[in-house]
């Protein structure tokens, strides 16, 4: 009569303290967060995990849009390189975005984003190929003379070294000069979570007092 | 004007970047 599954806690969200501890967020934060991983997790397959059309589908409404920073996104949240993401490896990358979060993790998130070819610097045919990417993406037409100045420009600014590629430090002074560069790195959505998914109460396993 | 732009603000209006989306799941 006993299905001992029926009394485990669902996959992922056993040690709630733990991973309050790890992240930014309280325990009824990632209770609540949970509940947003539950919706993206099911959407097509029931497995408590998110795998990359899931993924797609959560950002764009739509499974069928290929986007480069989706993608890379995607592989820089599933930190255990296995092609899905556990509620831990959701709940840790958030935490980054959180507006609590130090500016620093925000910095060396936004360049491992942008280094697409991970090689410890940021290459101008990488930035060419973000840029094409946006206005593909976004349905914007705008000449390769003009994506060219504007990546010499960046470059004039960014590359202080001038040895034709960003490095982290350089990176960090550009974004500490143009903060809104990583406006996209703070999700205001996170510090109201608990009201967004109140639903987490019914199911919480602590008083998170 | 575009060539204003920095490549990178360019960039982050990409809505893969966006994952503000995710919480209209």
């Amino acid at each position: 009569c006993c299905d001992a599954d029926l009394y485990k806690q669902p996959r992922g969200l056993e040690d709630p303290e733990a991973l309050a501890r790890e992240t930014v967020f309280s325990v009824s934060e990632i209770e609540a967060l949970y509940e947003l991983f539950k919706k993206i997790s099911s959407a097509v397959i029931d497995d408590g995990l998110i795998n990359k059309e899931e993924f797609q589908l959560a950002l764009f409404k739509t499974n069928k849009k290929e986007s480069l920073f989706a993608d890379r996104v995607f592989d820089l949240f599933d930190t255990k390189h296995n092609g899905i993401l556990d509620f831990e490896e959701f709940a840790c990358a958030l935490s980054i975005f959180h507006p609590n979060s130090p500016i620093d993790d925000k910095i060396e998130f936004s360049f491992q984003l942008y280094d697409l070819k991970q090689q410890g610097f940021i290459e101008r045919q990488e930035v060419k190929q973000m840029v094409v990417a946006t206005l593909t993406e976004s349905g914007m037409n705008l000449s390769d003379d003009v994506i060219e100045s504007i990546i010499d420009k960046t470059f004039e600014e960014a590359d202080t070294k001038h040895d034709g590629k960003i490095d982290k430090e350089e990176w960090r002074n550009l974004v500490l000069r143009h903060p809104s560069l990583l406006k996209n790195m703070t999700l205001q959505y996170l510090k109201d979570i608990t009201t967004t998914f109140p639903s987490f109460v019914f199911h919480s396993q602590v008083d998170d007092t | 004007q575009p060539v204003a732009m920095n490549a990178f603000e360019l960039i982050s209006l990409s809505k893969g970047l966006n994952l503000g989306n995710l919480f209209d799941a």
